[in-house]
């Protein structure tokens, strides 16, 4: 349910505040859904907020995790095994958001064989099998952006359909594949909260 | 304005869907805030919709970073040249969103002196002098853990007034510091576009 989705994105926005109560009104209000609506989707779900409270933002964040199924493990894998690669390989923080990386990949004879985070980086011909071995469902790409159309192609190839592009070009893939771009400087722009502009 | 910064989180992401032109209505239930309180604030800045069209997305997005001085090169210094640090100093997607990275620091004696995207990486002791140098306004925080909290105290004692934090720790900081946190794993779990749940 894409609504679902939105509302989680809403309730770990509030949660990160630090927001511990939200209404069907608010989550509505940053979801672009109607209060009834809002209402309506959660207790299909049997949650219900309470009267003049709203929902609990940490609970009803948990039970949506759970009702996608973000709590469980997917097995990721990371191409490219660069500065950021590296980076996002030994980062605790991915395996307690769902996402197991479970293999590396790079295609630099110097790369190949050494070890990052306990796992040996694959050779980019390995990609199939490995794949295949760990029923990986995600790929981060964290190639050079030269790289990255083509390497995207034998991610998916390897039956991958999930894939987090962090290469700042403009990928072409075919629609089944899920695809996200993260652009970190864009993020980070639109947090908006540096110094007041210079009049 | 505290709501101008929510529309161009707004419209940055309208962008990014492809969007290219959004109503008061839509820009306004994605903000929280009503129809009429968005045209309100819009007209002050000389931005009107067409009827029946809305506004332009990418044109209004364009004038919210100016007025929000967005546009305006901010000195910015990464603390802590590790993996993370390295790719966030070499990616040129921070120069076209305003973050100008000035100065790189470190504490590894193996580190400092050395070259990375065309700057020489400063010892900590270097602190002070060089932000003031370079009147540094934003620090990239993307030491590990441990080190997080002591680094941003010194961070704030040499000026700072902005931090963008990586480590997956909260900092206790003065309430004039501008603090945000990044954690990108929980960022990807609210996409939430990956493969739909097991039943
Ligand atoms: N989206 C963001 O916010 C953001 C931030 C920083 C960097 N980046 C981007 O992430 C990418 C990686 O950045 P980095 O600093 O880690 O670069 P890097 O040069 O350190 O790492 C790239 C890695 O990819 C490997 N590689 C190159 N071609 C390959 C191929 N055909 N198959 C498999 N592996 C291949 C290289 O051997 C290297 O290990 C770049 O595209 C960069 O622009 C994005
Ligand atoms: N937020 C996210 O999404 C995300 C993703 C990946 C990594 N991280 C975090 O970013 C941080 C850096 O990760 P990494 O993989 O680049 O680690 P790293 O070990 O490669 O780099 C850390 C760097 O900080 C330097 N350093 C250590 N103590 C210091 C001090 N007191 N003063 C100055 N410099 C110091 C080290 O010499 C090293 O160069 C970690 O805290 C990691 O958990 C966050």
């Amino acid at each position: 349910m894409e609504r679902l989705c939105d509302y989680l994105r809403v309730l770990t926005m509030l949660d990160r505040k630090g927001q511990q109560t939200a209404s069907s009104e608010e989550i509505g209000s940053w979801a672009g859904v109607k209060a009834s609506q809002v209402r309506k989707d959660l207790s299909y779900f049997g949650e219900f907020g309470r009267r003049g409270l709203g929902y609990d933002v940490e609970q009803l964040r948990a039970h949506i995790r759970d009702i996608l199924g973000v709590q469980r493990q997917r097995p990721t894998i990371v191409v490219g095994v660069g500065n950021l690669g590296s980076a996002l390989a030994c980062y605790p923080g991915f395996e307690s958001h769902g996402f197991q990386i479970v293999a590396l990949f790079d295609n630099d004879p110097r790369r190949i064989g050494y070890k990052v985070s306990g796992m040996k980086i694959h050779s980019m011909l390995d990609l199939v099998p490995v794949v295949r071995e760990h029923r990986a469902e995600i790929a981060l790409l964290t190639v050079p952006e030269q790289a990255a159309q083509e390497v995207a192609e034998k991610v998916v190839a390897a039956g991958i359909r999930a894939i987090v592009n962090f290469a700042p070009v403009l990928l072409s893939l075919p629609p089944e594949v899920n695809l996200r771009n993260v652009d970190l400087a864009r993020e980070l722009e639109t947090l908006c909260f540096y110094l007041p502009p210079k009049e």
